[in-house]
């Protein structure tokens, strides 16, 4: 554990904790994709099936709990307790387009052709274009809640955070895993207009929304 | 496995 996995795990943490707040406090997900939430629970119940065979530590064991946990929370929360607040309309992202190519490249690209090992491959797959219903549903509506803006940022946050631990890694312990690493670089690069937006408006008191 | 010292990583 390095500072900057730490320093990841947090934002990721922060994230979470955010979204629920928000949706709690406002009794509403307006502005929220549950396509991406969906998402998201698969990546967290796929990667995480290793917390039965196993154990690495208590705080690993904790943070794979409370991830998949908040996970199916926040869609309990979208989907049956303040479902008449989803702004289905808006969210209309074609999962299926996400699913079937990072469920052929996990079966094709893995350290090993097992059931866990392909789940854990095609959970990494899916994790980084995850967020792509979400972001596109801020660009079809043009703006997002602040709130909401902060959630995304500390979500896109954690795996560059994720990055800086990679290649902390490599330098000092030799190692790397490139199916991670590829995966992680190209999530964080999704998440760059959206980074420059939150710095260039968001952290100066302004509203998210996207130039006409 | 040198792989799986990754699965350490959330």
């Amino acid at each position: 554990m390095n500072v900057f996995r730490l320093a990841g795990d947090l934002s990721h943490l922060l994230a979470i904790i955010i979204l629920l707040l928000k949706i709690w406090k406002t009794r509403s997900c307006a502005g929220i994709s549950g396509r991406s939430q969906i998402l998201f629970a698969l990546v967290y119940t796929t990667r995480y099936l290793d917390l039965f065979t196993n154990f690495i530590s208590l705080y690993n064991s904790v943070m794979k709990v409370f991830f998949i946990s908040t996970s199916c929370a926040t869609i309990y929360l979208m989907y049956v307790k303040f479902k008449a607040t989803y702004d289905h309309n808006h969210d209309t992202f074609r999962i299926g387009f996400l699913l079937i190519p990072v469920t052929i490249l996990g079966l094709l690209i893995n350290h090993d052709f097992t059931p866990l090992e392909v789940l854990w491959t095609f959970s990494i797959y899916l994790e980084s274009v995850a967020i792509l219903p979400q972001l596109f549903m801020v660009s079809k509506t043009g703006d997002a809640e602040t709130i909401t803006s902060h959630y995304l940022f500390c979500l896109g946050l954690y795996r560059a955070l994720y990055i800086f631990n990679w290649i902390y890694r490599y330098y000092f312990e030799g190692f790397y895993d490139l199916i991670a690493i590829v995966a992680g670089v190209v999530q964080t690069v999704l998440y760059c207009d959206f980074f420059y937006l939150y710095v260039t408006r968001v952290i100066k008191g302004k509203a998210l929304k996207l130039p006409a | 496995d040198e792989h799986l010292k990754s699965h350490d990583e959330l």
